[in-house]
């Protein structure tokens, strides 16, 4: 049954999840400040969060009855496909008097998305 | 652009825009919009506006060291003797380093050759940011003699390099010993109190500190200035031996970065994790490991991490490993035998 297959790989393929974003430093210009990383792996989340919600969505019970209302009434939108778990980088970068600082940046990668 | 393989509807990592959503060049934000942003994000990151630093400014090694081990870059860790300062980092997620300040001419310098006035300026610390502890690194003699017997030091805190009664901070007797195995010089680390820093930086925002530098056969204490004279001649014999924090005639600005004293401060921002958040101590063999585990006990590293990990394995084989030093907590100890740059 192929033609089934192929439809549920392409629904599966639009669900909320995480994909690839690498941020380059050099790009924004802010390699003349921060001597390392050169970039990141940042992630971002996209997709559409439809009934059913499966476990592995992280959807929240908020995100089950707002996609359930969504069902009946097309005014009500479809919950957000976000971030559901972030962790930190560490930057080594220069400051305003060209001291050399080490710090923990807290919520810049994306590790999981969610409904 | 984007890395890895999941890239099923970016295509090669880059993200594409959504068929509804508007041409790549329509949805560049105005100038106006885009500098607003990134005012915003650089607030989050704690700066006012976007650093400019001079060109070929030199990065202190430890600073390097210290990144590319909590990078878990291990092989990348140049200094061999570098101890992961855990104790510190335990607690703050900002590391700053400050190196002392150069007086022009002759200001600062005393007739005693034994004795430097050395002052740091950490009035860029922000006031929001919470000082927890700070070490004070000073290289030890690059051509010191092996022949040279021990000499102690005194470390004092003082305001300016005519103080009558700097505090006593620490002493320390120092031999030969390891140097004899550190070409390179050794760097030592004065451990310094926050509270101390703080009261003492207060106002000015201005660190000062006195080393005196004496033959452990020498009885003359600091106070009493004019007897220092025998023990000067014995010192200014000796001076090969002394710490590095005089600038060599000659010296470029890079080598003089990587020998001067450097001021490290540990402090929290009160956002977010400290910086060991991820390094976990299994208990017994004392090794560091980094990853989070599931409920089930099984490590949830990606395939990057894993990488990282096989990397680690070679790395040990190589013939250096992490482990405690002296039985310090978080100490780390890079075996001189057999150690690979790959």
């Amino acid at each position: 049954n192929g033609g089934h297959s192929a439809k549920l790989k392409r629904l599966s393929r639009g669900r909320c999840r995480r994909h690839p974003l690498y941020v380059d430093f050099n790009d924004v210009g802010w390699h003349k400040w921060i001597i390392a990383p050169s970039g990141y792996d940042a992630f971002f989340c996209l997709g559409e969060c439809r009934y059913p919600l499966a476990d592995h969505m992280n959807a929240s019970s908020h995100a089950v009855v707002q996609t359930m209302v969504n069902s009946v009434n097309g005014a009500v939108p479809r919950a957000c496909c976000v971030p559901t778990s972030l962790s930190p980088i560490a930057l080594l970068y220069l400051d305003h008097q060209d001291r050399v600082v080490l710090k923990n940046y807290q919520d810049m990668v994306v590790e999981s998305c969610g409904c | 652009g984007g890395q890895g393989g999941d890239t099923s509807e970016t295509g090669h990592g880059r993200a594409s825009p959504s068929p509804n959503s508007p041409s790549p060049t329509s949805a560049l934000p105005d100038p106006g919009l885009a500098q607003a942003i990134q005012s915003l994000l650089l607030s989050r990151l704690g700066l006012q506006s976007q650093p400019n630093p001079r060109p070929g400014v030199s990065v202190p090694q430890y600073l390097l060291d210290l990144y590319r081990f909590h990078q878990q870059q291990y092989h990348l860790v140049e200094d061999p003797l570098f101890r992961f300062p855990s104790q510190h980092i335990e607690q703050a997620n900002t590391v700053r380093s400050f190196h002392h300040h150069e007086p022009l001419g002759d200001h600062g310098k005393t007739n005693d050759r034994t004795r430097v006035h050395i002052s740091f300026n950490i009035s860029s610390i922000p006031q929001d940011e919470l000082l927890l502890s700070a070490e004070l690194r000073l290289l030890r003699g690059v051509r010191a003699s092996l022949a040279q017997g021990p000499y102690r030091l005194n470390l004092y805190l003082s305001k300016h390099h005519k103080d009558p009664e700097p505090t006593l901070l620490e002493t320390r007797l120092l031999n030969n010993v390891l140097l004899s195995h550190q070409p390179n010089g050794f760097w030592e680390v004065f451990r310094l109190d926050a509270e101390v820093l703080r009261k003492a930086s207060a106002g000015t925002g201005s660190l000062g500190f006195l080393l005196e530098n004496r033959p452990e056969n020498s009885t003359t204490s600091l106070p009493d200035q004019s007897s220092s004279a025998a023990g000067e001649d014995e010192a200014e014999k000796h001076k090969e031996r002394h710490l590095r924090v005089c600038r060599s005639v000659g010296q470029d600005d890079h080598s003089w970065a990587q020998e001067r004293p450097l001021l490290v401060t540990y402090s929290h921002d009160g956002h977010g994790a400290p910086l060991v958040k991820h390094i976990r101590r299994t208990a017994g063999n004392g090794q560091w490991v980094r990853g989070r585990k599931g409920s089930n006990g099984k490590s949830k590293n990606s395939s990057k991490s894993r990488k990282k990990d096989q990397g680690w394995g070679r790395a040990k084989k190589g013939g250096y490993s992490v482990q405690d030093r002296d039985g310090d907590k978080g100490g780390v100890n890079w075996s001189d035998r057999g150690r690979v740059k790959r």
